[in-house]
């Protein structure tokens, strides 16, 4: 496992 | 002028034991609705959503929208100093440099407050959209929690398997591998232990044992925890907080190279 993607890729800001 | 009373100044102990290893600060969002907060972790891997509704609280005036800023290390220090039995009233001003907390005992013969100062911070809110997950398993936050310690002990993350048959938990490190299975209920007349799972497809995730370490600080909150997980998005974790609200924790998978 290298990869883990934030919050932000998953949750754009409205 | 914003007040909210809780009798139980233990339900705001317990949240803050539930979030103070995750954040640092938290603006604290209120209105006419309640109390909301959503911060992420430092790396933004996690996030926390707490939703503490008006209607929840014994006393609730919030006059005007309130963004607070609040260190979440002070706050932890300040409510350390309320008693189990007190009642915590959180109080400011329309303008707010500061928050107070007022303790009172239940004999209303000590009566306590501390003032913090807020902190101005960048407001970067999410929109997290209504997501219908592939697999929503209920079970024991006491349950959930011993697993967790017990797998982090063999490796850094713990893969959550689902199926229809029940929720598998493993993790794999130098020093061997570890796995528990649990079998979905058939009688649940115990509801606070039963395994329940809502399945359409089946799914199989891997994440970090240290974020799953903070989420589970939440167990005193709620005798059971909700998770709900789709492939490649995050996970959530759901602790119910009595008839007030929830707090719910989002946690990014571990994606295989």
């Amino acid at each position: 496992f290298v990869l883990q993607k934030v919050m932000p890729d998953y949750f754009p800001e409205p | 002028m914003f007040e909210a009373r809780l009798i139980q100044s233990s339900i705001l102990k317990k949240v803050l034991d539930a979030v103070k290893d995750l954040l640092n600060e938290a603006t604290f969002e209120c209105s006419d609705s309640g109390i909301q907060v959503q911060a992420m972790d430092n790396a933004h891997v996690s996030l926390v959503a707490l939703n503490l509704r008006s209607d929840g609280f014994d006393k609730y005036r919030c006059d005007r929208n309130l963004s607070m800023g609040m260190s979440i290390a002070t706050m932890s220090k300040i409510l350390k100093c309320a008693g189990p039995e007190d009642t915590v009233t959180l109080r400011a001003a329309d303008n707010p440099d500061t928050v107070a907390f007022i303790f009172e005992s239940s004999n209303k013969e000590k009566l306590a407050e501390y003032e913090m100062k807020l902190i101005n911070m960048d407001q970067e809110h999410l929109g997290i959209p209504e997501t219908f997950y592939s697999c929503v398993v209920k079970m024991s936050s006491h349950e959930f929690a011993r697993i967790v310690r017990d797998l982090s002990q063999f490796g850094e993350n713990i893969t959550i398997a689902c199926t229809k048959e029940g929720v598998k938990f493993t993790a794999i490190g130098d020093s061997g591998s570890a796995n528990v299975k649990l079998a979905q209920t058939a009688d649940a007349s115990e509801e606070n232990d039963a395994v329940i799972i809502e399945m359409q497809e089946s799914v199989k995730l891997s994440f970090s044992c240290r974020y799953l370490t903070c989420f589970v600080k939440a167990t005193p909150l709620c005798s059971q925890v909700q998770l709900s997980i789709s492939n490649d998005v995050p996970l959530v974790c759901e602790y119910k907080i009595g008839d007030i609200g929830q707090i719910r924790y989002y946690l990014a998978p571990k994606i295989d190279d």
